[in-house]
This record gives structure tokens, C-alpha cells and sequence, in this order.
């Protein structure tokens, strides 16, 4: 009946009666920002013609831009403890996800879980999860670089030629291989994702990665085959996780953001190594 | 060297255009993951030995009192951990690849509801256990038993070091929730 909120004292994120993201509140700042799974329809083209072919393992393209939401509504179930707090977010039959935020941390992390993408339809469906808000970002978005210098997009331009972008959605994706960003003067938000994928700002303030993807055509590039992934049967489950840090775009007390995401980022990609040992025959003390 | 070698070539392959980007055949990318599957479990070894000449005090090792087999969980990732799930007790050895002291938050699945963690100075550490979401995908396409994750916090990991933790399922947990079936192993 009212917004839900997990967080800490570092970052706060409220989820509306529909169970979808609608606001955060980190640095003393609290803006409408929202997330949702949707899905493009891939193209299905003819081969022979260069411009026209299908969205398959080598391109992204959608079909008429074409878009749909997962869900207008999302089940959702608060868990609140001593060291972390998450919302258990059920979008459809096929796509979930858990947000939570850890009591030390101040960022927050979506694991989300997609598949088997149902094809019934004889529709291609490329996934994407996107973050919405109002940051002023002026078509302007950055993306990193095999996780070195972040690199400077701009929405429907090219830097070094006059681009006539045909495609409005693909022809501005980019690859995100550990983090996507955007600000304005006031506010800056950023992704941080545990593995390659595609990304784009296509709307300001909008942040958006494709998660899973499974089509029906080849796209004649060469692999010779349809992106469907039947060996198991109905499709596989993709489950993965990305880091939201929101907050100023400025320094805080010497401390930017960015600096705190460049550490986060390390520690996310390489994690420590986790070697499990049956000790049922030791007591706390002998195994000590 | 046997067994770093067959990592190391497995990464080499791991180079090729088609394994970077995903432009592989299916069969090809079942191969590339079955590759990839093997040399962890073949360096699995080397680790274990290595862990075993830094845990266990010299005067020990030849009689292999305290000798333990170190395992990694390669479906941690989906939550499941064949260790963790199907033993009452059981230790966690964290490994620190980085060059700085980190901390960090550890999940593990677990199939009761109520444990105790101690750190390698004998302190019990908080703890807290949150359900393994319910959903169609993750219920019907997960071989585990685990019904719950397990969260601590795990601090001041040395750099390039290890730290242990001693993980005991409670006795009212025992009692009340026995694992239904052994995970698989697969």
C-alpha cells in the first residue's frame, strides 16, 4: 500500500506499490529512478540482402526498434536482516530478480535471473534491463574499455565522420565489458556488470544493458546457425549481477564516486577463491 | 605442470575471436565450458596441495592429521555447493587475489536455517539467512538442496593471503531441517 525500503545509511532504494524500482536516495540527494526488464523482437531479414539481415550471434537488430515491457506488475518479498537487505522481485514465468544492499556498502547490487526466453511466439527476444532517471545527461554516456579508460558516447554521432545512424537502437549500442556511466552537474549514476555486454543510454538519464538474447535466425555472418541454444531442451537461464552506484557528481569530502567504483569494480571482478572443506570430524577448536 | 598446462592451453584456445565474443557454434561452446571445466578441476589439485603445505604445520604433514580437502564449488554461482549443503560442519577458506586487504560479503548455500561462523581467532561472527528465492526458472532448473544462503561478513583478507572460517549448523537446525536428497555433483 506505500513504497517499500531496503538500505543503509549510505544509500536508500524505495520500490512502488507495483514492485518495480522508483526511487534512491544516496549523498543527500533522492531521485526517481526506475529499472524494468524489457525486450526488443529480433529482425527477421533476408540474408542475401547486406542492410537487411536477420539480428542473429554477430548483430543486434531489432525489429522496428521494437519493444516490449516483461511485466506491467512484479511480485515482490522483503527480506530486512543485520547484514543485508533485499526485495525478491518475480517479473514473469521467466525473468526475476533480488536487489539488495549490504549494511557496509554503498552501492546496490541486482542479481537477475532470465530464461528459458519463451519462443512460442516465433518471436527472437533480446533482453535488456534498463535504469531510468532524471539526470540531465544531454545525450552524453560513458562506457569503459576492456575495464581501463572510460570512453565518451554521444547519442547518434561519431566524434571523426557525419554518421547517419539508420538504426537508432543498435547504431547507438556500444560494448560495456565492466561499467557504464552517465551525469550531469548534480547527480551520477552507474553500472558496474560482471560480464561483457551490450549497453546504451538511448534516452537521457536512461541506462540500459542487454542480459540474454535468443533468435531464431542465422544472420549469415558466418556462424551458420540461429543464437537458440536448444542443447537442453527449452532454452538456457542466464543469472547474473550488476552494481548500481548513485549519488553527487562531484567530489565528497576528497572522494569521488568514481573512485569508489573503480575499487568496487576490482573487487567484483576478481573476487577471492572459495575452497570449501568437510571438517564433521573436527571440533572448532582442533580445526583452529 | 600437467595440470597448469592443461589451463594454460585451455586459455590459449579461450583467445579465439569466435570464444570472446560468443560467435561460436552451440557444440563449440559446450566444448569451450567442458575445456574450461576440466582444467579448473585439474588446478583444483594444485590448490589443494598448496593450501594444505600453508595450513598445516610441517611437524603434521607426513601424518596427515590435519590434511584437508580443499573443494571449490563452480555452481556457486547459481547457489549451489555440495560442501556446504550436505555437512553439518565445514570450514570456508577465503584466497585474496588481490595486491590490496579486502573485505567482503560471502554467500553459501545451505540447507538449514540456523548457523555459527567462527573466524580463524575463535570469534563467533554475525550471521544472517535469507530464503533462495522461489521463482519457476530457479526451482525447476537447480540440482540443489539448498534452501537458504548464508551471509557474513568476511574482513581484513590479506593481500594475496587467506583467511578460515568455521561454519556449524546449530543443533535446533539439525533437528528440524535435514537436507531431502544429496545435491549432484554435477
Amino acid at each position: 500500500s506505500s513504497v517499500t525500503f531496503i538500505g543503509n545509511e549510505n544509500i536508500k532504494l524505495g520500490f512502488d506499490t507495483n514492485g518495480f524500482l522508483s526511487e534512491v536516495t544516496a549523498d543527500g540527494l533522492t531521485r526517481l529512478v526506475t529499472q524494468d526488464f524489457l525486450f526488443y523482437e529480433g529482425a527477421v531479414g533476408n540474408n542475401a540482402e547486406f542492410l537487411n539481415r536477420s539480428s542473429g550471434a554477430y548483430i543486434f537488430r531489432p525489429n522496428e526498434n521494437k519493444i516490449d515491457f516483461s511485466s506491467d506488475h512484479v511480485e515482490i518479498e522483503v527480506y530486512k536482516g543485520d547484514l543485508v537487505e533485499e526485495v525478491h522481485q518475480k517479473f514473469n514465468d521467466w525473468i526475476s530478480q533480488v536487489v539488495r544492499v549490504y549494511k557496509k556498502d554503498s552501492f546496490a547490487e541486482f542479481e537477475w535471473l532470465v530464461g528459458p526466453i519463451p519462443i512460442d511466439d516465433n518471436i527472437g527476444k533480446e533482453v535488456i534491463t534498463r535504469f531510468s532517471s532524471d539526470i540531465e545527461s544531454d545525450g552524453v554516456f560513458y562506457t569503459d574499455s576492456n575495464g581501463r579508460e572510460m570512453i565518451k558516447r554521444k547519442l547518434n554521432h561519431r566524434d571523426t565522420w557525419d554518421v547517419k545512424i539508420n538504426e537508432e537502437v543498435a547504431g547507438n549500442y556500444y560494448p560495456i565489458t565492466t561499467k557504464i556511466d552517465l551525469e550531469d552537474d548534480t547527480a551520477r549514476m552507474a553500472i558496474l556488470t560482471d560480464r561483457a555486454q551490450g549497453g546504451s543510454s538511448l534516452k537521457d538519464g536512461s541506462l540500459e544493458l542487454m542480459v540474454h538474447r535468443r533468435l531464431l535466425r542465422d544472420d549469415a555472418f558466418g556462424v551458420g546457425e540461429a543464437l537458440n541454444e536448444t542443447e537442453y531442451g527449452e532454452g538456457l537461464i542466464a543469472r547474473g549481477k550488476h552494481h548500481l552506484f548513485f549519488g553527487l557528481s562531484k567530489d565528497r569530502e576528497g572522494v569521488s564516486l568514481k573512485s569508489l567504483e573503480r575499487l568496487v569494480q576490482l573487487e567484483k571482478l576478481l573476487p577471492t577463491w572459495k575452497f570449501f572443506s568437510n571438517v564433521e570430524n573436527y571440533t572448532a577448536e582442533e580445526w583452529r | 605442470d600437467p595440470h597448469l598446462n592443461f589451463m594454460r592451453e585451455t586459455l590459449g584456445i579461450m583467445q579465439h575471436h569466435d570464444a570472446i565474443t560468443g560467435t561460436e557454434k552451440e557444440k563449440v561452446a559446450l566444448d569451450y565450458a567442458k575445456r574450461l571445466s576440466v582444467s579448473f578441476k585439474a588446478c583444483e589439485a594444485t590448490t589443494r596441495n598448496v593450501l594444505n603445505q600453508l595450513s598445516v604445520p610441517a611437524s603434521q604433514q607426513q601424518s596427515g592429521k590435519y590434511v584437508l580437502e580443499f573443494k571449490n564449488c563452480p555452481l556457486l554461482n547459481i547457489t549451489s555447493c555440495p560442501v556446504s549443503e550436505s555437512n553439518d560442519r565445514f570450514s570456508l577458506t577465503l584466497y585474496n587475489p588481490l595486491g590490496h586487504v579486502v573485505s567482503e560479503y560471502i554467500r553459501i548455500p545451505v540447507s538449514g536455517s540456523e548457523y555459527k561462523i567462527i573466524d580463524n581467532k575463535g570469534v563467533e561472527l554475525a550471521t544472517q539467512v535469507v530464503p533462495v528465492p522461489g521463482t519457476v526458472n530457479n526451482i525447476k532448473h537447480r540440482a540443489s538442496t539448498a534452501k537458504y544462503e548464508l551471509v557474513f561478513r568476511a574482513t581484513n583478507i590479506p593481500a594475496l593471503g587467506y583467511r578460515s572460517y568455521y561454519i556449524e549448523k546449530s543443533e535446533s537446525s539439525r533437528k528440524t531441517l535435514k537436507p531431502q536428497a544429496t545435491p549432484k555433483a554435477t
